[in-house]
Order: structure tokens, then C-alpha cells, then sequence
């Protein structure tokens, strides 16, 4: 069965498209074809592939707004296995335009059913908000992974997000399910990073990924190269972390 | 004249909260009457000053959503001379809330125009979206300050803010200027900062304040204390560099 995992924290800055980029290409490195949708309006996870912005009709936004078909606007990239739907300023004006459209919730679900069928796993990059675009996500969904910064202020807005999985369970997508949880930018010389990975584990319990991200300078230098961080420096704490994510996200699937 | 200063960047997690609540501080431990508002359902600058979360119509939605006046919202914070609009989570219904009103870009205006006349500076926490929070504040200020995270990712949006501000500017409110842009999270052992640093100020000449804020671990401790980092350790380089931003805020001031 295919696995589509949206990738959602409406907190800012928590490593959302850099798990969405890393993620990818790691399944995609260990034999999963993988498809990353990149619903930001900022288009970092297409940056962060090396990908260069595309036109509109070519984006998520021609595949959400216009109606095209996903073929049309997916690119492969330079990792074999993962491909990309990329993004384009043009999204930024989705959330008002999708306001007024019939059944404006399912867009991205049924160009996702009409388009995807050569995927295993399907990654989809939130912006950081709960409007349209996140609603299309978690509705298109099979599970949810959210990551969650080792920093008080990514502690706050957590019961909104869950409040909002709630509802479009109940009137969207009933097979909706938290999948798991990921403790990113994990700082060792911190107490802080401690305090609030401590926090986390106590209320999401055994949803919390074994795999902590730790707060690594290559990961945040890698996306200026265009690559994701196993080619940039395959040697990199951060390598190893989203390499061991990916064997986790892949076992935890196995029992679905 | 009264200064009323945006704190504006979609890209999240750039240190926008942070500037708001510390900032705010030290304009108020250096003599001037400063009101933070937090335009944000994350409400962080709230919970950053040490202020439990209020009931809708004692906070930011009540004034923009309920029509409710300021003075039945603000509150006074741990440091004299600050005060704090603070938000709550019935905020994130306001931007979709607010698209049939009448003048909805201009319901913060006209509240801190009615409401705010012993204030000599407002500081606008936005949430990181172009929305219609964002789109208020932008509206109801005099000027913005863009905080750019020294790492590659916060670089791609900033094309679309300053479209933002120029509609604004061309639409709703001609005067706005763009006072300053404040590189956050510098972190010197890295050539990443560096680099980002110097297209930063290549691209914004000398709108960039001298003003630097490191990467300090005291200035994401202090959230989880309900302090400005000036009250949490005052001996901080998180202090030191806001305080600096105050006086440098303060003088570019004087010239408007
Ligand atoms: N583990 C890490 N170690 C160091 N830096 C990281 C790590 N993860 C992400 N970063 C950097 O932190 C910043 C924020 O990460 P990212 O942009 O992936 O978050 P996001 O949640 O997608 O942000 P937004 O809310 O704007 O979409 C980026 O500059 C990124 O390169
Ligand atoms: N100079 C700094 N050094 C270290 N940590 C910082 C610094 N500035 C901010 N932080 C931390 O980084 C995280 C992001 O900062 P902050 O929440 O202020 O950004 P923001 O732009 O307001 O985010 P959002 O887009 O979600 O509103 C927070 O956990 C904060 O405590
Ligand atoms: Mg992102
Ligand atoms: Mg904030």
C-alpha cells in the first residue's frame, strides 16, 4: 500500500523541508521510489534539491490551482529513486484562491490518486501555517510525521496542530494517523535540548522516533549546495541520523 | 512621533518572537514606552514574557476580530515601561475570519490609532505567512525590520516579502519604509554566517543594522523562564547584542 506522509508543524524554522529533502533521499538510497511535494510558497525543499524554480504551470501550484496533471510538473533529481513536484511563488497566493473552490480541501488527494501511482512513499513539505495548503496535505495523507525542535518556544503550538489532525480525521480523512514524531536540531551541550526531548517523549509516548536529529552546521549547509545532506557529505552526523530515520519509517510502515 | 515597527519574515523560525520580546525590553529598560503586539496563534511572544495565555476577548482577536477595545486587552510585563498585546490560539481563525470584513487590512490601524496614544514604540510580532495578520500589521506600521537567519534557506524569501511591502506601500499605506534588516543567529564558527552575512548586506547596503544577534543558547533558554534575556542573564552576549540593536534603533530613529 502506498504511504503518503505529510510533514506538518505550523511552528517555524523546525526542520520540516530539511527532513522532507533528507528523508526522501535516503528511502530513495535504499531502494524506495519516492515522490517529495514541496507545498511552500518559499520552495525550500526545491532549492534543497537543486531544482530551479519553475513556471507555474509546472509546480504545485498548476497541479493544485490549474488542474494539471501531476506528470506534468514532477522532475527527477539527483538522487536515483526521488522525484520532486517543486514549487514556485506563484502557491503564495493558493491559500486565498483555493478559498472559494469546490471541495478545495481534496485537491491535492485526488491529483495524488489520478497521478501517483508509480510511488511507494509520497513526502509532502507544509508551509508554516495551518491553512489550505497544510488542510490538502493532511487530507491526501495516509499518516502524519511532525517535527518538533529541541526549543521551548516548538513546545507551544503543539495542541493547535493536534487540534487541527482532529478535525480533519473526523471530517476529512478518517485513516488519518500520527505516525511518529522527530526531535530535530538536538543539541548534546544544551540541558535545554534534554528538558524538552524529556517533555516530548512523556506525551507522545512510543510515537517518538528512536532517531534524533542532532543540530549539525552540514545540514544547514548542504541546501546551498542544492544537495541533500548523504551527498554532500555522506560522512556527516546528519547523514547517519536520516539514514537511520529512513530504516525506522520504513520497519514502523511494515506493521500498517 | 509615535513608531510603529512590523517585525515581518514568512520564513519561520528567524528569530522574529525573539526580536519582538527582547527588543522590546531593552527600548524599555533604556527609558522608552514600548507595546509589544503578538499577531501570532503560537503565541510566543506572549508565553516569551511571561504572560498566560488570555481569553479571546482579551487579546489580540477580541481587538481585531471582536472590534474590542486595546486598553480592555493589554497587560504589563515584568519589565516597566513594556506592555503586551498578547494573542491566543482563537487567533488562527482570524485570517480566514477576516477576509468578508469590511477594511480588513485596516483593523489594527484603526485599533492602535483609537488605542494607543501613550506608546511612543509599537513592536508587531508577525507570524511567518504573508496573510492577513501580516498584511495588518505591515498596514497599520511606520516601518519594518526583517530578521534574516544567517543560513541559506532564510535568503529565498525575500524577494517575495519585499513584493509584500511594495503592494502595501502602493495600496494601503504609502508611508512605510523598510528601517532595517537584522542578522540573527550569526554564529561565528561557521562559514555559512559569514557568507550569508555578505550577501545580506550586498543586497540591503546599509539598511542592515550594525547590530549583530549570535547564536546564543541563553536567548532560547530564556523562553522557558518567561524572561527577556536581559532579565534571565543580563551578562549574556544575547543581551549585550539586543541592547545594542535598541540604542542603534533608537538613534536611525531620530533622522525619520
Ligand atoms: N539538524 C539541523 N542542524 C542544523 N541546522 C538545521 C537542522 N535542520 C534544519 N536546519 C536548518 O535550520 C533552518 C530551518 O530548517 P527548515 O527550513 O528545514 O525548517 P522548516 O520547518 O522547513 O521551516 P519553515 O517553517 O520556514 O518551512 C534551515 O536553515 C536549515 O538549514
Ligand atoms: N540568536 C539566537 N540564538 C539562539 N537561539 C535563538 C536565537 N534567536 C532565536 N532563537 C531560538 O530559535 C527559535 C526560533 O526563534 P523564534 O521563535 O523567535 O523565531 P520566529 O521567527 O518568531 O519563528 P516563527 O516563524 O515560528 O514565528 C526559538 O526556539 C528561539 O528561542
Ligand atoms: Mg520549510
Ligand atoms: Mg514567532
Amino acid at each position: 500500500m502506498r504511504r503518503t506522509i505529510a510533514i506538518v508543524n505550523q511552528k517555524g524554522g523546525v526542520g520540516k523541508s530539511t527532513t522532507a529533502v533528507n528523508l526522501g533521499a535516503s528511502l530513495a538510497l535504499l531502494g524506495t521510489r519516492v515522490l517529495v511535494c514541496d507545498l511552500d510558497p518559499q520552495a525550500n525543499a526545491t532549492s534543497g534539491l537543486g531544482i530551479p524554480k519553475p513556471s507555474a504551470s509546472a509546480s504545485t501550484y498548476g497541479v493544485l490551482i490549474e488542474g494539471r496533471a501531476l506528470s506534468a510538473a514532477v522532475v527527477s533529481t539527483a538522487v536515483s529513486g526521488l522525484s520532486l513536484l517543486p514549487s514556485s511563488p506563484h502557491l503564495a497566493g493558493a491559500e486565498v484562491e483555493l478559498v472559494p473552490m469546490l471541495s478545495r480541501e481534496l485537491r491535492l488527494r485526488e491529483a495524488l490518486e489520478r497521478g501517483a501511482e508509480g510511488y511507494e512513499v509520497i513526502l509532502l513539505d507544509c508551509p508554516p501555517s495551518l491553512g489550505l495548503l497544510t488542510i490538502n496535505a493532511l487530507t491526501a495523507a495516509t499518516e502524519v510525521l511532525i517535527p518538533i525542535q529541541c526549543e521551548y518556544y516548538a513546545l507551544e503550538g503543539l495542541s493547535q496542530l493536534l487540534d487541527s489532525v482532529t478535525l480533519v480525521q473526523r471530517y476529512l480523512n478518517p485513516a488519518l494517523d500520527i505516525s511518529g514524531v522527530l526531535l530535530t536540531m538536538f543539541d548534546a551541550r544544551t540541558r535545554l535540548s534534554e528538558q524538552v526531548a524529556v517533555e516530548v517523549r512523556r506525551f507522545f509516548k512510543d510515537k517518538v522516533y528512536e532517531a534524533v536529529i542532532p543540530r549539525s552546521i552540514r545540514l544547514a549547509e548542504a541546501p546551498g549546495y542544492g544537495m541533500p545532506v548523504m551527498l554532500f557529505d555522506p560522512s556527516s552526523r546528519g547523514t547517519d541520523a536520516y539514514m537511520n530515520l529512513a530504516k525506522e519509517v520504513m520497519t514502523r510502515g511494515r506493521d500498517r
